[in-house]
């Protein structure tokens, strides 16, 4: 564990904070995307199926507050806060992402097993998963304040990764390609939002697309 | 050290 990969969990724990707040606090959940949220949960679930293979306590419980949180949101937005949800304007199609990814994650792996490849498909999918989030935010061109601070932090959480991956590499000599060229994606899908985030919202201004 | 170590990160 090092400064940067703690910092970047912490930012990630923070950014589900931040959506159950907008969720709870406004009694919907307008603006955000369903199948964004989808992604994550199917993200967690096909990563995490190591859950009982020990690494610390911090991890364990990570992972498990990871699984709960990201049904939990499916439950809140489908179920709880419903009416609220506009499916009209969350209309990327996750299917060529799904299939995509798996396709991706049977060729490219480091050991063709069940556990490795979902484990594969989870890092290719996790660096996708914002799109139908950014897509319905392009095709709104506005958003909630509190939505912009959720998408900074998710987006932060995964910069830090990337400064953790250099300072890894330097003290461990810690390889991982897989996970450094689905982050590197990750990250930089993320830039556009960063640059107006960064312009108008930081200057106290409602965030709009120009 | 590389990815054999296992999956540490989340």
């Amino acid at each position: 564990m090092n400064f940067f990969r703690l910092t970047a969990d912490l930012m990630h724990l923070l950014s589900i904070f931040v959506l159950l707040l907008k969720i709870q606090k406004t009694r919907s959940c307008s603006g955000i995307s369903f199948k964004t949220q989808l992604l994550y949960a199917v993200v967690f679930v096909t990563r995490y199926l190591d859950l009982l293979k020990w690494i610390s306590l911090y991890n364990t419980l990570m992972k498990i507050f990871f699984i709960a949180s990201s049904i939990y949101i499916l439950y809140l937005m489908k179920i709880k806060f419903r009416a609220t949800y506009d499916p009209s304007q969350d209309t990327f199609r996750i299917e060529f992402l799904l299939g995509a990814c798996l396709l991706l994650a049977l060729v490219f792996n480091y050991t063709f097993t069940f556990i490795e490849v979902l484990w594969t498909f989870s890092i290719y999918l996790e660096a996708v998963a914002i799109l139908p989030q950014l897509f319905m935010l392009s095709r709104t061109g506005e958003a909630e304040t509190i939505t912009t601070h959720y998408l900074f932090a998710l987006g932060a959480y995964r910069g830090l990764y990337l400064l953790n991956w250099i300072w890894r590499f330097y003290t461990e000599h810690h390889i991982d390609w897989i996970v450094w060229v689905a982050g590197a994606i990750q990250t930089a899908l993320y830039s556009d939002f960063f640059y107006i985030y960064y312009k108008k919202v930081l200057h106290g201004q409602k965030f709009e697309l120009p | 050290v590389s990815h054999e170590s296992g999956h540490d990160e989340l």
